[in-house]
């Protein structure tokens, strides 16, 4: 061990198993993560080592490799998706694994779909029978989902929906795994019925033929091509030509299309945003606070190995984080890791609330729950992105380098504050709700708890 | 605000009042924009357009808010080691003063917090670096992530960086690898 590095943990104030034990809600969790640590690292099938040095489709197929190993190992160690290991894998994977967009394709289907629809598709998908990915964002349209351009026309004689994406602005762009490797996927299209448009809704479209993978008739996929980051994922694109599919096929827990073509709502067009409440709120523990605190590790670690010209003459260089310019660059990254951390647990714990309440066809959470998970999304993300780039550039030339593993923890997350909606957008989103609560507690009216600091003020007008 | 001197904002009180305050000042004000232009013969949608930068702030403050004072109340809540807490404490005053000095226009705004306040702030938030730096080793260990993870030659646990980079420069394939380039093209250039 480095004698410089040795002794800073020879002073430490506090005993840091127990507050790892608090980071991870107790010394059990952190068993249960050291052991799916250590059996994930252990197995050369999911090394990394060579990653800085590999290409696009060299990660591309380390990914699916890791993927379908996972699977095996997942038996092999009895770890269930429900089980206690599960949020622990991703983790000691680094992200550095396929079928992402799989496991959205199944959140989708088991938050939006009818129980029928769940039994049918979910055991499929978890056993690997189809690879699924979630087509929303197009060409020409992102974030603002009544924008989407692809089209469901529904064919009453035939019991079909007709997808098509009428212009080159409408072919859906970005979705994870629907480049080269998934079957099915579910597609958000404007639903038309007898001319009429319903808006936009989920739709499970098959795009690969289960027995040799090649396209279905009508379907045009591929790759987007080389990207900031993210090389191990081989996001997509998907024009659909007059495709049809069942009328079963349509997402339809809280919404349906009856065979006569009546259409049937029961709770809010909100709900289609409920997908990505969830995303949103799952990816900022995963995607973003976990890689702004190996950020803050590397470059807190390397500047009490680093020295750097004298703080006094005469004596040795001193370790550069002895310097106050170097702790007010990375300190405040290091806190925010920390206050990022307790924040995302609270959103996960508004999260289970309101899926409980709407569960019970009780809608009232959703609109703070949407504000709240896209307001986090938009600051956590901005927020952890500059300050990986500000440890980044704390660490010098040597941070610069790809070796330092910060350069792709900052391509990585750079790209958060940018899919699951644009940021600023986002914010907008927050801003709507804010203001209508101010609105409704000027007026006396009830608000949120989260917001109920708004009555105080005194409207000017 | 009523804090007398520097240490007053190391009080959760003080800062999370200061960030309370900030946030529904920038949504009443912006709301009061809106309704003037509204008010005014504007569309609501133009109206709307023209407050964005500004709605988008508020926004800001207000997830800003909450993340202070969600920390602030995780801290009291601790109830393992005295340590841990201690150190906590420490962490949530730097994130509140961090985005307090940080962003000071929007905290000096109305008066809310004076000059003379804000260089308190400025004071115990420079106060604290050195204080959280004797822990700051630790703080990252805690996070628990191992050197296969990090996968990183500058932040391995045993702070071999010097060592690690070499080793790992020497693996790369422009190493070892013979590139065509000094057959086609150099090599005919040094013996021209």
């Amino acid at each position: 061990i480095n004698p410089d590095i040795a002794s800073e943990r020879q002073t430490a104030s506090f005993s840091v198993e127990k507050l790892m034990a608090w980071l991870d809600g107790s010394a059990e969790h952190t068993r249960i993560r050291r052991a799916v640590v250590e059996a994930i690292e252990c197995d050369p099938v999911f090394s990394r080592e060579n990653q800085y040095f590999q290409s696009q489709n060299e990660r591309y197929e380390e990914a699916v490799k890791k993927a379908v190993h996972l699977q095996k190992k997942m038996q092999e160690m009895g770890w269930t998706e429900n089980g206690p290991e599960y949020k622990y894998i991703y983790r000691a994977l680094a992200g550095d694994v396929a079928f992402l967009l799989h496991r959205v394709f199944m959140r989708s289907i088991s938050m939006l779909g009818s129980d029928k629809q769940v039994a049918k598709w979910i055991p499929l998908a978890t056993q690997y029978q189809l690879i699924g990915s979630y087509a929303q964002t197009e060409l020409g349209h992102g974030t603002y989902l009544q924008g989407l351009e692809t089209t469901a026309v529904f064919d009453i004689t035939t019991q079909e929906f007709i997808l098509n994406t009428p212009k080159i602005s409408a072919m859906k762009w970005w979705p994870g795994d629907m480049g080269r490797s998934a079957t099915h996927t579910v597609a958000f299209a404007q639903l038309y019925i007898h001319g009429k448009c319903y808006g936009v809704h989920p739709f499970i479209v098959q795009i690969r033929s289960l027995q040799d993978h090649s396209l279905c008739p009508g379907i045009t996929a591929g790759d987007i091509g080389p990207k900031m980051s993210f090389e191990h994922a081989d996001n997509g694109f998907l024009m659909l030509q007059n495709v049809r599919i069942p009328r079963e096929n349509m997402l339809s827990k809280f919404c349906e299309v009856q065979p006569d073509g009546t259409y049937v709502r029961w709770g809010s067009q909100k709900i289609n945003y409920f997908t990505m409440t969830s995303v949103r709120i799952s990816l900022i523990s995963d995607e973003v606070i976990t890689p702004v605190m190996k950020a803050c590790t590397i470059a807190i670690r390397y500047s009490v190995v680093r020295r750097q010209s004298k703080l006094k003459p005469g004596e040795q260089e001193a370790k550069i984080l002895d310097y106050q310019t170097q702790q007010e660059k990375l300190l405040p990254q290091l806190a925010a890791a920390y206050a990022f951390h307790l924040i995302s647990n609270y959103l996960q714990e508004l999260f289970d609330r309101g899926y409980r309440e709407i569960q019970r066809k009780n809608f009232d959470m959703l609109p703070e729950l949407h504000a709240f998970s896209s307001g986090f999304k938009a600051i956590i993300t901005q927020y952890c992105t500059s300050a990986v780039e500000i440890c980044l550039r704390a660490c010098g030339g040597h941070g610069y380098s790809l070796l330092s593993g910060l350069p792709s923890l900052y391509t990585k997350i750079l790209a958060s504050c940018i899919y699951e909606g644009e940021n600023t957008i986002l914010l907008l989103q927050t801003a709507r709700f804010l203001i209508k609560c101010f609105m409704a507690a000027s007026a006396g009216q009830p608000v949120p708890p989260s917001v109920t600091y708004l009555a105080a003020v005194k409207p000017g007008k | 605000c009523p804090a007398k001197n520097k240490l007053d904002f190391l009080s959760p009180d003080i800062y999370m009042e200061a960030y309370r305050h900030t946030a529904a000042r920038l949504v009443s004000s912006t709301a009061a924009k809106l309704q003037d232009l509204t008010q005014s013969g504007v569309k609501k949608h133009d109206a709307w357009n023209q407050c964005t930068v500004q709605l988008a702030r508020a926004a800001k403050a207000h997830c800003h808010y909450i993340t202070v004072k969600n920390f602030a109340e995780a801290v009291v809540k601790i109830e393992t080691q005295a340590g841990i807490q201690k150190i906590m404490k420490h962490l949530c005053d730097l994130f509140a003063l961090h985005g307090i000095f940080s962003n000071a226009g929007i905290f000096l705004h109305d008066g809310y917090i004076s000059g003379t306040q804000m260089d308190m702030v400025t004071a115990s938030y420079l106060d604290l670096l050195p204080v959280i730096r004797k822990d700051a080793v630790p703080l990252v260990d805690a996070f628990d992530f191992t050197d296969k993870s990090l996968n990183s030659a500058l932040g391995s646990y045993d702070g071999q960086v010097y060592q690690r980079l070499y080793e790992w420069a020497q693996k790369s394939p422009t190493n070892t690898q013979m590139s065509p380039a000094y057959e086609r093209y150099l090599k005919p250039l040094l013996h021209k």
